[in-house]
């Protein structure tokens, strides 16, 4: 049964603690705030009000026995460093911190931080992806040059068959799943439109109009493709 | 020339701000804090230290002639929330705009704003379902139930060709990229393994030990192979 400690409960902290629960994990959730441990209790059994520097307390909470800590304090650096140090002499050897700057991130790693985590960061770079190009709904790096995007689907492809349009070698992409609607009756009995998911596609698939489809490659691909659809 | 306004440059407002540069877009950046408008000069022409709360202050910024409005102060809800009024009052149609709750998110949207963004939260989740799953490297949702992971190579699979595994029978998931080392030569004539990515994975494709496929199914079918490889 996998364990971790999650040190600071702050949104991601709770959220991180929330999800490992969801997941079946056991999880031990510490923080110096009383009201914060307070509300942990309502979804972890072990939830302890602490200051994650104390050595001492960190042992007797038995943080030294977990598959992984992770800690949650971007905003105080000074704390998240110093219970790295604290955790990395007890011999805690995977850590993932959540960090609010480069610097804090490069600080981290040097240390021996298995993940730095910089969720403004990370998804700030997805919106403003998804800004530029208003036709994409969803977008994903996969590597360094490679992208996942989810776009409507460009008028010169609706109607048409996914053998037809022959994306892998006309535009060395590949459409991994299409999004469409299907009208559906709700349990009151209501008309509605229920949007459904092909995460296999066949060559026989035909895509229509008001379709989405997510198609991966490489960027200048994707991009050259994404970009003739504006 | 697509043209956005970020108002508030924490880190998500600032990478916003800095992506969006890079992508080509115009920016007008807007922050109360002057050390905070300093920093964006550096990336930005239009650099605007004003309170957002003033509305004649926004309107002489050019705030209603910009295709989106970006609010990026997550931390005082009352000063996002009656910006967003504020906005909506002088007709801006697409606000996108950082939370830091459930709530906050709920009272924006019903106020009219395209898209709530709470980065702890999604990132968190992210996170704990790498962690539950030690061989996940990559994790994301493609639709409320279908997710794509990036994982190693599952012992069973090495040296079988795509053909030969036939997930999309077997297992009812796909595989959509495959990421493998390569040995290669650096700047400087020194010998190194490069990670490259294939993303248009052919039939006689062959999965090696230490490779990463990136594969796409209904969540069921995904954590059920993915739990088989533990
Ligand atoms: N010394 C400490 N020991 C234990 N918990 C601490 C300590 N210092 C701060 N915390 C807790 O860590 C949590 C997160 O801290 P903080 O809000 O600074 O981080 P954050 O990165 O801004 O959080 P968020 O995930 O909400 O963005 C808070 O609940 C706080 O009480
Ligand atoms: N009334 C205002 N007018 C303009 N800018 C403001 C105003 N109030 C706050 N800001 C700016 O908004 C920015 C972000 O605010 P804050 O740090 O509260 O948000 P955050 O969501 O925690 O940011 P981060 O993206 O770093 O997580 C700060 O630089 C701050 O100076």
């Amino acid at each position: 049964m996998a364990k971790f400690a999650v040190i600071g409960l702050g949104n991601f902290g709770y959220t991180i603690t929330e999800t490992l629960i969801q997941k079946g994990a056991e999880v031990i959730a510490i923080d110096i705030d009383e009201k914060k441990v307070e509300e942990a209790k309502s979804i972890v059994t072990d939830a302890i009000h602490m200051d994650c520097t104390d050595e001492n307390a960190l042992h007797n909470a038995g943080v030294d026995n977990v598959d992984a800590v992770v800690m949650g304090i971007g905003g105080n650096k000074e704390v998240s460093i110093l219970t790295v140090a604290i955790l990395r002499k007890m011999g805690v050897a995977k850590i993932y911190a959540k960090v609010d700057s480069e610097l804090h991130s490069r600080i981290l790693k040097i240390m021996g931080v298995k993940r730095t985590i910089f969720p403004e960061q990370y998804v700030g770079r997805e919106i403003a992806n998804l800004l530029v190009s208003q036709h994409i709904f969803n977008y994903m790096e996969i590597s360094k040059d490679h992208t996942m995007v989810e776009i409507l689907v460009p008028d010169y492809f609706t109607g048409k068959s996914l053998r037809e349009l022959d994306v892998r070698n006309k535009y060395h992409i590949s459409i991994i799943a299409i999004k469409y609607k299907k009208a559906t009756v709700d349990e009151d009995g209501e008309n509605i439109v229920k949007e459904e998911t092909n995460v296999l596609p066949s060559a026989d698939d035909v895509l229509q109009k008001g379709d989405k489809i997510l198609i991966v490659g490489k960027k200048s691909d994707v991009n050259q493709l994404v970009g003739t659809t504006q």
